[in-house]
């Protein structure tokens, strides 16, 4: 609204101008001198007078790199892809240099504020004509034009250049907002070009390698619990058509790339993943389980007699960057949970707490998920520190008879299936590397099976780790050392259990998986 | 035991517009620099024909048992990447040299007659990127500023 | 079952870090020498 009279042709005159500079062979080094020739020209015509003029200028010229680009992909008479492109791409990357080195110049060197406050408003209003262009052209919008600006200007804004570098950690948080802006569920015509930027190797580089004090890691999960909150609803009900698989698949590659090469960085955030990804997808949370620090590789789970309470870092809390505590809500139901861990009363705590969880009466929904994640949590760790006050270790005796133990005893024996299932699974996202709380939680559910009061309980006990057990690799350490006891160890007396033979493919199946596990 | 959930009408309008997109997905190159000289064409080649590199082809090591007219296709061809590095360090340890005026690889092909503070003279060969062939040079003086 | 995750393309069991070369979340396979831009010096862009 409100355009000075010839804004427009100003911005088409400038942008020709420029698009022609960038490309001369007398561009001159990183464009420099091209980028001279243009500032006099924009000076001349008085853009760079005011930063709203800058806004509009750029406004302007966003929406005419992207009708170029809409007129050049619906025009594809007589050009492969890759001469649509090329069109494309000249003008597109010629914009983005000069978007970069307005950045770069803004502003005396080093005060970063002015050249991060242009790349945040240029960031925004190229969000701004995305969002609108996806939202009138719905099915008929097209990825391309957004997705080169954005990747184009994060290889340049990540160039080895000292200026750049000054004010790397800002120019990264930029498109971490921009990005969690235009997240699948609020963009989903972006969702594959915005995973191509996520799963960029130069971004993970400089987000989850380069950043110092892993300032990056944050800001980074935080992203891919935005693609997990999109692909939820369809990987929950296996919506597996073609679209969401290929999304899955490249969210595979990206989870493998981390497990290998950021370890700690999944088992630092391996709670906030778990409690997004959807319970049914298997092998996905394991593949965040599977992850251990580099300095703690777990010992063989198959090597007979490991004493897993000789394990010296079994004593060790792991890094968990929640705070899951304050999950635990209505603040009322936190104090009488407290209330109850110091206490042991009231009683109708514990009865009441299947109703506390129970979020609606619709099957297959009918639990809070996040809450029981949570309170699982947070109960056994309670009671971990309770333990080790005592200057004792969690194992099968010491975690026997206490505040923790009515809770989620209550909760083995009390809630119906579906809620168990998610009790259980809460227990079972703890069975990771080596730490205190694997140790804890491993003897907590081989405990719930040893005093089961119903078969029931022990079946689904086995059920959980079972169906963790039977899905391609990896595996986590935690799962295969709790099931191998499970299996191993007489107290339990596995193997006569009914369930154990109800069917002949059911006993084929736990014979091969303990034979994998013996 | 949790079985589906009831979709709502926003995910119906999430999977149409990913299933639109799905049909514009992102290509590879669309994440790098424009190559004007070697852009990537995908072929479908027979099976049996290796369908990535062999590993470690992104190493000097590899690259040092390359020919010189490789090195050199990959200098010329592949300019502004990884690639093109990688050829120039091979170039350089078997003693070819880049003459920044010239924008050409030179190599000694004798002892050099004269050798000054600011040059060295003699017979070099060179490598003419247009005939694609190495071509010698009679009394070419290789002046050290212009040496990369 | 899941899937059997070696087959993504990834070389999982270099000791190499995969982010270097790995050519995105749409990728059978990683990066070559000629996919990766890089800062040659500026005499090199001889085009």
């Amino acid at each position: 609204f409100d355009d000075p009279p010839g804004l427009q042709e100003k911005t088409e005159f400038l942008l020709r101008e420029w698009v022609q500079l960038y490309h001369a062979p007398s561009s001159g080094r990183e464009s420099t001198k091209a980028f001279s020739q243009i500032v006099y020209q924009m000076n001349m015509q008085g853009i760079l007078k005011t930063d709203d003029l800058i806004t509009r200028f750029f406004r302007h010229a966003t929406q005419m790199c992207v009708d170029m680009c809409y007129r050049t992909l619906n025009d594809q008479a007589a050009m492969t892809p890759t001469m649509v492109r090329n069109k494309c791409f000249r003008t597109l990357d010629a914009f983005v240099r000069l978007i970069a080195l307005l950045v770069k110049h803004s502003g005396e060197s080093p005060n970063a504020v002015s050249k991060i406050n242009l790349l945040n408003k240029v960031l925004g209003i190229v969000t701004g004509v995305l969002l609108q262009d996806h939202e009138i052209r719905k099915t008929e919008f097209q990825q391309l034009p957004y997705h080169r600006i954005f990747i184009m200007l994060l290889l340049e804004l990540n160039a080895p250049d000292p200026v750049l570098e000054a004010i790397n950690f800002q120019v990264l948080t930029a498109f971490c907002n921009v990005l969690h802006i235009l997240r699948p569920e609020k963009a989903p015509a972006f969702a594959y070009a915005w995973l191509d930027i996520v799963s960029h190797r130069v971004f993970i580089g400089r987000m989850l390698a380069v950043t110092p004090q892993h300032k990056g890691w944050g800001p980074y999960a935080q992203l891919l619990i935005d693609l997990f909150n999109f692909l939820s609803p369809f990987l929950r009900n296996a919506e597996l058509a073609k679209p969401i698989t290929i999304l899955y698949r490249g969210c595979l590659r990206v989870l493998l790339v981390l497990l290998h090469d950021f370890p700690e960085f999944l088992c630092d955030y391996h709670y906030n993943f778990c409690d997004v990804i959807p319970p049914n997808c298997i092998q996905m949370r394991n593949l965040v389980l599977s992850a251990f620090p580099r300095n703690l590789p777990p010992p063989d789970p198959f090597a007979g007699k490991l004493q897993v309470d000789m394990i010296p870092e079994i004593r060790q809390a792991p890094m968990i960057q929640t705070n899951y505590a304050s999950l635990i809500q209505p603040p009322s139901f936190k104090n009488e949970l407290d209330t109850y861990l110091n206490t042991r009363t009231p009683v109708t705590f514990v009865t009441d707490l299947r109703s506390t969880l129970q979020a609606s009466a619709e099957p297959g929904c009918r639990y809070n998920i996040q809450l029981m994640n949570a309170l699982v949590l947070y109960v056994g760790t309670e009671a971990i520190a309770a333990i080790q006050a005592k200057g004792l270790q969690p194992n099968k005796q010491t975690i026997t008879h206490s505040s923790h133990m009515d809770i989620f005893q209550s909760l083995a024996v009390d809630t119906d299936t579906e809620g168990r299932y998610l009790f259980l699974n809460a227990i079972a996202n703890q069975l990771r590397y080596p730490n205190s709380h694997t140790n804890y939680f491993l003897h907590l559910i081989l405990y719930l099976f040893a005093e089961a009061n119903t078969p029931a309980i022990q079946e689904q006990i086995t059920r959980v780790l079972l169906e963790r057990l039977i899905v391609n690799r990896p595996h986590p350490w935690g799962l295969l050392i709790t099931f191998i006891e499970l299996i191993k160890n007489p107290t339990f007396d596995f193997w006569s259990h009914e369930f154990v033979h109800c069917a002949p493919e059911i006993e084929k199946l736990f014979d091969s998986v303990a034979r994998s596990c013996a | 035991p949790l079985g589906r959930v009831p979709m709502t009408k926003e995910h119906d309008y999430q999977y149409q517009m990913l299933q639109a997109a799905f049909y514009h997905m992102p290509h590879p190159s669309d994440s790098e620099r424009l190559r004007s000289y070697l852009p990537r064409n995908p072929y479908p080649t027979p099976p049996y024909y290796p369908q990535v590199p062999p590993p470690g082809s992104d190493s000097i090591e590899f690259f040092l048992k390359l020919s010189v007219e490789t090195l050199f296709f990959i200098f010329y061809y592949m300019e502004g990447t990884k690639a093109q590095y990688l050829a120039a360090k091979a170039l350089k340890k078997q003693s070819w040299r880049f003459h920044t005026k010239y924008m050409m690889w030179f190599q000694r092909h004798e002892e050099p007659k004269v050798i000054t503070d600011e040059f060295e003279q003699g017979t070099y060969v060179y490598f003419d990127f247009e005939k694609w062939s190495q071509r010698k040079k009679e009394g070419f003086k290789f002046e050290y500023k212009f040496l990369e | 079952q899941g899937s059997d995750l070696t087959t993504l393309g990834l070389n999982l069991k270099s000791p190499e870090n995969q982010y270097l070369t790995f050519g995105g979340a749409w990728a059978e396979t990683p990066c070559r020498a000629q996919d990766i831009d890089f800062y040659v010096p500026r005499e090199y862009l001889t085009n």
